[in-house]
């Protein structure tokens, strides 16, 4: 059985892509068979992995959309041990395309079922929104996990995330857990950071991961070479908090 | 008659919201009457600028849904001469319950129309997706500004949002312009920011601005006091490349 989180804030550019290719990564440099589903129309994790997105690549639109298997899209990566599930801009048309479809919010569950005995974690990119793509992913996940800047809009659509999530509870009746909430692009020289964090620790608890993401420019120059940070620069502090992550998330789940 | 500028970019986390307040605060202190329309669902330009989200707040939402006017939902700000329609998470289902309504593109168009004499500026701070609220916006605007980070994932939505203009000129008929590329949170002691905005000055040449709004702290200290950068700490280089935008761009419209 794998276990499937979900990666996401509707806030814009807190580095879910960033999380979601180098967790994943360093999850696959611990021997485990993982699945990253890029489901933002951006297709910033598939580009990130250096996928071309020609006009033929198969992508989670075929899955959603035109019903095929996951089997038929997946690709492998330069990564051993990691597939994508692609995504491209054919994504933006879905939220309208799938109105009035059946329990259009499980599509991506039911697609997952199929693949679930031959990955230990699937990941899921998810879209700055909290639209029908975010509702899949969070539907097929079992947890989510939440990166977030120390910053003031950051912090402000916190409980609106947190909302969605008890709807999806409540309404849909999914247990739906907390992986844990990441700190990311840590500057510890501002006070800014530091408020923010300790506001943070103060709401979620131990529900922060230990763990903390440091703004590192490598981290931000590494997509553009198609490579997670673990093969672009292995030695810098963004590859060694990735690494650190993926431990911390290992012993989290060994406990659960 | 008003100027309107949508300012926009599917990418997340650019600097929309901070270029919107700081841009619409400078252009009001040159004695401008502005509107700043906040059409994202995160209200982040509605907090940023100190309005309170309580449950009876009229926003967007009501012009858009309940066909309210939007005479009746503006409010003032601390920013003689700023106006603001705010917005708050009740925009998270516009885009489902404005299916099937005539012309639901231009409302925001229609709308905007009784309040032209008034505003000499009128700015929208989009949300992170090409959603029929930055459509609406799109509709709305004589142009688009695009606020777009110096990084790899941000360059390689650009061609996406141009393909969206192209296709509001063609399909609507509607004579978008492009007010401006505007260069955020630059950093110039990176390779990866100098080389980005190499690449964007020769795609997009006269198009970029002159003015490059730097990295700064206090740009992001701002929006928790809810005051623009301007009263907030006008000394800032924050403040004076948002006050040097804020020329940059009448001159231009003089020029027009
Ligand atoms: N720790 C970090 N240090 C430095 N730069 C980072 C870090 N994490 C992410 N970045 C950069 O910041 C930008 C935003 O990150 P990213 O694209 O991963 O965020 P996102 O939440 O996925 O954005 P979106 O909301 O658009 O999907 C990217 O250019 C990325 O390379
Ligand atoms: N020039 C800058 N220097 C430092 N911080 C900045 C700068 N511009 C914006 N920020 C901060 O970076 C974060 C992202 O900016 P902002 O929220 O304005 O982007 P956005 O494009 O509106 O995001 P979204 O896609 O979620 O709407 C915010 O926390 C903001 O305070
Ligand atoms: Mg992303
Ligand atoms: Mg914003």
């Amino acid at each position: 059985m794998s276990r499937t989180i979900a990666i996401t804030n509707q806030k814009g550019g807190v580095g879910k892509t960033t999380t979601a290719i180098n967790l994943a990564a360093a999850l696959a440099a611990n021997d485990i068979s993982v699945l990253l589903v890029d489901s933002d129309s951006q297709g910033n994790s598939t580009s990130g992995l250096g996928i071309q997105k020609d006009a033929d690549l198969r992508t989670i639109y075929n899955i959603l959309v035109d019903d095929m298997e996951i089997a038929d899209c997946v690709h492998t990566t330069e990564v051993d041990g990691l597939d994508i599930l692609p995504a491209d801009k054919n994504l933006i048309g879905v939220n309208l395309e799938l109105v009035g479809i059946e329990n259009r919010e499980s599509i991506l569950k039911r697609k997952l079922l199929a693949v679930a005995d031959k990955y230990q974690y699937i990941l899921i990119d998810c879209p700055p929104a909290l639209d029908l793509l975010t509702l899949n992913a969070l539907m097929a996940a079992d947890a989510i996990l939440v990166p977030i800047q120390c910053e003031f809009f950051a912090l402000e659509g916190v409980s609106e995330l947190m909302d969605t999530v008890d709807r999806v509870r409540e309404s849909f009746g999914h247990p739906l857990q907390i992986e844990g909430i990441l700190l990311t692009m840590y500057d510890e020289r501002t006070t800014l950071t530091r408020q923010v964090a300790a506001d943070l620790r103060e709401f979620f608890g131990q529900d922060v991961f230990k763990t903390v993401i440091p703004r590192n420019i490598r981290l931000a120059e590494a997509p553009s070479h198609g490579q997670p940070i673990l093969m672009y620069d292995p030695g810098s502090k963004g590859s060694e908090a990735y690494i650190q992550l993926a431990k911390e998330v290992l012993a989290n789940d060994q406990k659960r």
